[in-house]
């Protein structure tokens, strides 16, 4: 059988030498593969393909060392030059097939086409588990780069079930699955024949796709972009990945808006300019004010009381851990609760998990709880704000027991901030201020909060970790999130706060200047 | 110690075990053969439909400059500018070229009817307008045929019903 | 402190979308060839 294949592909790739082999063989071709029960999506269809793509790929990759100076068959230390005529041939062929098959094919382009990039992605896995560091990416890059070209531009009716046949493909071959495949991947992925397709086609339908391969790159890189010193390798990973999430910062802000929340979960916290970037994002339509307007009351703004779209599950984490239901009972009835006596310690993570993970707490657990407690807290604002203008009747029908949830949510965040270690509270901390984004009803609330907590801080030490925190993403390169600054704004100005009398601002002279030059460039 | 590089991250290669240490190295590997330019590039083999065997001293393939969007951005509304445009559009299908074509017509103000697969310029403001079409006299890109010959010319056509629905 | 974005190739203040002509993760160039187009079928 297999040598009947390579008659096949060899037949194939004779047709497509010939520049002006028409469609009608190319269609006659196709039909003749049909008739011979090679495409009907069966253990036989899988197995043809997967040979195909093996004589492809081997065929490309011989060339390359024919190809290479010198004609030594080891890899010459330059890139070789690689003949993708058999690659390209091979794409075809399946291009062809999709294109010509007979109705009943067509009609379920979307699943051949997912059987197909299912043999191609099981055959990339084993060659590199087996090939290791000497797998070679770039034949089965170029196999998908002409797939992206030549399909994706086809016709509106698929498109949408051919990139998601993609993006799942993609799902599977991501850099935690195929490290060696990492640089190609990110390179298809970010490709103006894909993302911006799979971004803007059917309403936003692939937005999760896509956010789910930015999750997918992200938890890859997240264990080397923790220290401070980046290999090489990481370092242009790193950077491909800025360039990336600056496109999706200029053309598609909202999808960086509405999924921000899954994405600072995986995003390290030392990862601050990174993280800015997602953060700075605000709906294309939205004007925004100069932070360092004089008097800017952005209580005044119109979008400050609108709730922001998130798209992520807020409190996933919290259920996985249980505590969704006693944050909830905590909320409504505060009195007698002890549940504020250990929420710490729930935050940490268990002592075997911590080790593998190399912290010690549960960071989407804590952005899940402060997140989770804001919204409600907002929400009952709005719902006072409501009450505050309704009729008496209403008031009366109004447990009274929700008035209290504002002070409640308050009450368990100054709580947090006193109870946990340096670590813990830095997380805390950080998970408010990810908050601090364009005008909306959640930037103003964490805004007060933060503002609040440094207000209210009995011990310096909270002070100086807030200022830490609203600081250190200040010092990065832009952008730099507009709630981030309007709130280190009021810090520094508002006399309420008595920033510049403490005496951690004057600690040392350059402690000094680094406030005098980051004030002086904000406001 | 209180903020994002510090000690408050205990080290990570310590405890991450094999698959850190393994993706790293096949990233190092995978950095030694990243994507390279050639690799996304397709040859633009251009065959042409009915080729025509010229002399060697013509070109005998496209100029690049066919498919640089300036070039026809900048191509003019004269009669022989837009016999251009329409040259690239019924001669050149399915390539870069007929969608710049294309691009440029509507700039000046043709419209394409899906239905008699033609291009018509308002001659003067339509005497009716609703919702579903437009009528009034129309100029036209035509392709015709008369006992002298045949070729392409424009032409004007009165009294003219552009349905909407033909609109592309 | 992260990089300066501006170096990256990228033009932050073009009018148009980026993804149109952005090359690779790996380079500052824009992409060559042609970019994204499609035909509508009525014109063949």
């Amino acid at each position: 059988k297999d040598k009947k294949v390579a008659i096949l592909f060899s037949e194939w790739c004779q047709m497509c030498d010939h520049l002006s082999a028409s469609d009608v063989a190319y269609s006659r071709f196709v039909t003749q593969l049909q008739q011979d029960g090679l495409l009907n999506g069966d253990d036989i269809s899988e197995r043809f393909f997967r040979i195909l793509t093996e004589l492809a790929v081997t065929h490309s990759l011989v060339s390359e060392q024919i190809v290479a100076p010198g004609g030594s068959s080891q890899q010459s230390p330059q890139l070789p030059q690689i003949s993708y005529f058999s690659i390209d041939s091979y794409a075809k062929l399946v291009v062809m097939m999709l294109k010509y098959s007979p109705l009943e094919i067509s009609s379920n382009k979307g699943n051949i086409l997912s059987k197909i990039l299912s043999v191609t992605v099981r055959t990339i896995q084993k060659e590199a588990e087996e090939k290791k560091a000497s797998f070679n990416p770039r034949p089965y890059f170029r196999l998908f780069i002409n797939w992206l070209y030549d399909l994706t531009t086809s016709d509106a009716h698929h498109e949408f079930q051919v990139l998601s046949a993609f993006a799942n493909a993609f799902h599977l071959l991501q850099p935690l699955r195929v490290p060696a495949w990492s640089f190609a991947w990110l390179e298809l992925v970010s490709h103006r024949s894909f993302m911006p397709k799979l971004l803007t086609c059917n309403l936003q339908k692939g937005w999760p796709l896509f956010q789910r391969l930015l999750v997918d790159l992200f938890k890859f890189m997240e264990p080397y972009l923790r220290n401070a010193e980046i290999p090489d390798p990481v370092n242009i990973l790193y950077k491909g990945t800025m360039r990336v999430l600056l496109v999706l910062l200029h053309d598609f802000p909202e999808f960086l808006c509405d999924y921000h929340f899954s994405f600072c979960d995986v995003i390290p916290a030392s990862c601050i300019q990174m993280r800015n970037v997602i953060l700075s994002a605000f709906p294309r339509n939205m004007r925004l004010p100069d932070p360092s307007t004089p008097n800017l009351k952005i209580d005044l703004l119109a979008e400050i009381s609108i709730a922001p779209r998130i798209m992520s599950d807020v409190d996933s984490a919290l259920k996985s851990k249980q505590l969704k239901t006693e944050v909830d009972e905590y909320l409504k009835r505060p009195e007698g609760s002890s549940f504020l006596s250990d929420l710490n310690k729930k935050l940490l993570m268990p002592q075997n998990e911590a080790a593998v993970a190399g912290m010690h707490y549960n960071v989407p657990l804590i952005n899940s709880l402060v997140l989770y407690v804001g919204i409600q807290a907002v929400q009952q604002l709005q719902l006072n704000k409501a009450i505050a203008s309704a009729s008496v009747q209403q008031i009366n029908h109004t447990p009274l027991m929700d008035i209290f949830q504002i002070e409640t949510a308050t009450e368990m965040f100054k709580n947090l901030v006193t109870s946990l270690d340096t670590e813990g509270r830095y997380l805390l901390l950080n998970a408010i201020a990810n908050q601090l984004r364009y005008p909306n009803n959640h930037t103003h609330y964490f805004s007060f909060i933060i503002l609040y907590l440094f207000a209210e801080a009995t011990q310096e030490i909270v002070q100086e970790q807030i200022t830490r925190v609203l600081l250190e993403r200040l010092i990065v390169n832009r952008p730099h999130p507009w709630g981030l600054l309007v709130t280190f704004i009021e810090l520094i100005k508002n006399p309420r706060y008595n920033f510049w009398n403490r005496p951690f601002t004057h600690c040392a002279p350059e402690m000094e200047r680094l406030f005098e030059s980051v004030s002086r460039s904000c406001a | 110690d209180l903020g994002a590089i510090g000690d408050n991250l205990t080290g990570t290669s310590a405890s991450s075990g094999h698959d850190q240490l393994y993706n790293l190295q096949m990233l190092e590997a995978a950095f030694h053969r990243l994507p390279q330019p050639k690799d996304s590039e397709r040859a633009k083999n251009y065959v042409p439909r009915h080729p025509a065997v010229t002399p060697a001293s013509y070109p005998q393939i496209q100029a690049p400059i066919v498919s640089n969007p300036t070039f026809w951005e900048r191509i003019g509304s004269d009669t022989l500018a837009t016999d251009m445009l329409f040259f690239a559009f019924y001669y050149q299908q399915n390539t870069y070229q007929q969608y710049l074509a294309a691009r440029e017509l509507k700039k000046q103000s043709w419209r394409f009817h899906r239905r008699y697969n033609t291009w018509f310029q308002r001659h003067v403001e339509p005497q009716v307008t609703t919702d579903e079409y437009e009528r009034g006299s129309y100029v036209y890109f035509d392709f015709h045929v008369t006992e002298d010959g045949s070729g392409w010319c424009q032409r004007i056509k009165n009294d003219f019903t552009f349905e909407y629905n033909y609109l592309e | 402190l992260g990089i300066d974005l501006t170096t990256l190739g990228l033009n932050l203040n073009s009018p148009d979308n980026l993804y149109k002509t952005f090359g690779s993760p790996w380079s500052n160039e824009p992409a060559k060839g042609d970019p994204d187009f499609h035909i509508p079928a009525c014109y063949f």
